[in-house]
């Protein structure tokens, strides 16, 4: 049965598509069969897999409006092992199309019922706000968020307000969703404040924070340039080994290995 | 006559909030009369400025929806020498609230009618998408979009949705809505990858992208966690006299100096 993990904060640039795509990466290495959902209509987590755009005929935005079966528009990468919906520009018009539907928060979540037994792993990549796209991503999470947090001031300002929403929609639209995880990113052990940053993330979400911390690193935000997720682009590199270790750790909670 | 720049680009974590404060804070410096308007419901730049939440009595969100005339909300930072039209969490309500509204893209600008005159320079801060908020800081645009770009790969991939947007409000909304300036930020000489970013967005924008590049500096990572613009927090460090060098690049071809 197939776990289905959100990475969410409307909090701009913490690393929500870097995450998906890697941790995706490592866990396709691990074996684990892995679909990453481009929920953004920034598109940018189809482009870090170097998705061909002349290629795509459809994706998220044509499953959510139910035009065809999801499983239609889903991509398989051969090198990586992983398989992408991707996303388009187009999907920013279904926040509007979508408003007067019913049951608009589940379209993602009906739409995927067809392909979570196909997938060990299905990583959603929302983009930076609350709005109809986020919440689909939120209701469809049935195994939990996933929250990157940048380790800088203003990314801890918004956590209350991200902490807020996750209630409503348990409240309303979701009982059971829960956080998975809070991911630190962006750790750069030269400042003070990264320290204070993340000893404040420990006493918010205590035992919620994975161990393991995402350091800042010049090469994973050189490796969409060439289209790779860091596990091609630079396997050495103290991104990539930080990304191997977190997919390790969720392998392990999980029950997996 | 006020003039009104507005911060904008939907990819998330470009600067945007931390240029609007610092170029306000040093056109403060340079004897300007600065408005600076939180239109993301994250109110970054309201925390920024060290806004005691307390003792706001309203904000962007009242003066959006009409409740009472802007300027009864403002906020006036007497060290600084800035002033604030504070946000709050629900200024997110405002995007669903207004959707039906007759003019609902100009709200902003409508509300902002009294004040216009009573300040040099006004700049507003977007939140990190293209919904409602977003389009009534285009509207509100009168001099022109400041769009802050990080030397990132990821970031470039956004510039053309970014673009056909203010296509569409020139030709539905706002004929006349021009773009001031294009603003690379975050240049780490470091890597190869920001030279050719730099590049790249010099040929997309020519003359448009501004002389004056602001580096990556932990310093104006730093300054929010104080409540200072980087101008009182670290004056002698990179970034701090990028945005000084930026403000006076501005106010030169403004023909103010
Ligand atoms: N650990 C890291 N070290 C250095 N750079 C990073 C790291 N993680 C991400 N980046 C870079 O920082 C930028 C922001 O990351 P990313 O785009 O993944 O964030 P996001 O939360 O998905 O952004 P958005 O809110 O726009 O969707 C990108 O240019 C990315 O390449
Ligand atoms: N030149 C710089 N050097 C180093 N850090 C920077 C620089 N500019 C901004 N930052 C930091 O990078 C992060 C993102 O910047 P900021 O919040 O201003 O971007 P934004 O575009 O307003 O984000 P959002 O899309 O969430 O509104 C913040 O933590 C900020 O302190
Ligand atoms: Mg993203
Ligand atoms: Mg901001």
């Amino acid at each position: 049965m197939g776990r289905v993990y959100t990475f969410v904060n409307q909090k701009g640039g913490v690393g929500k598509t870097t995450s998906a795509i890697n941790l995706g990466a490592y866990l396709g290495i691990y074996g684990q069969k892995v679909l990453i959902i481009d929920l953004d209509p920034q598109a940018n987590a189809t482009s870090c897999l170097n998705i061909d755009r002349q290629i795509i005929q459809g994706g998220t935005y044509e499953a959510l409006i139910g035009a065809s079966p999801l499983e239609a528009f889903v991509l398989y990468n051969p090198r990586l092992k992983i398989s992408i919906l991707p996303s388009s520009s187009q999907l920013a018009g279904a926040e509007v199309e979508l408003v007067s539907e019913i049951g608009r928060e589940s379209k993602l979540k009906i739409a995927m019922k067809n392909v979570i037994e196909r997938y060990d792993y299905i990583l959603i990549d929302c983009p930076p706000s609350l709005g109809l796209l986020t919440l689909n991503g939120l209701v469809a999470a049935q195994d939990g968020v996933i929250i990157p947090v940048q380790c800088e001031y203003l990314a801890l300002e918004g956590l209350s307000r991200l902490n807020s929403t996750i209630q409503r929609v348990r409240s309303v639209l979701f009982p059971e969703l829960k956080v998975r995880g809070v991911l630190l990113t962006m750790f750069d052990s030269r400042t003070n404040l990264a320290n204070e940053i993340v000893n404040e993330v420990k006493r918010y979400f205590h035992n919620l924070v994975f161990q393991t911390i995402i350091p800042r690193s010049i090469r994973l935000a050189e490796a969409p340039s060439f289209g790779q997720p860091i596990s091609l682009y630079a396997p050495k590199s103290i991104g990539a080994v930080a990304y191997d270790a977190l997919s390790r750790e969720i392998l392990a909670t999980d029950g997996v290995i």
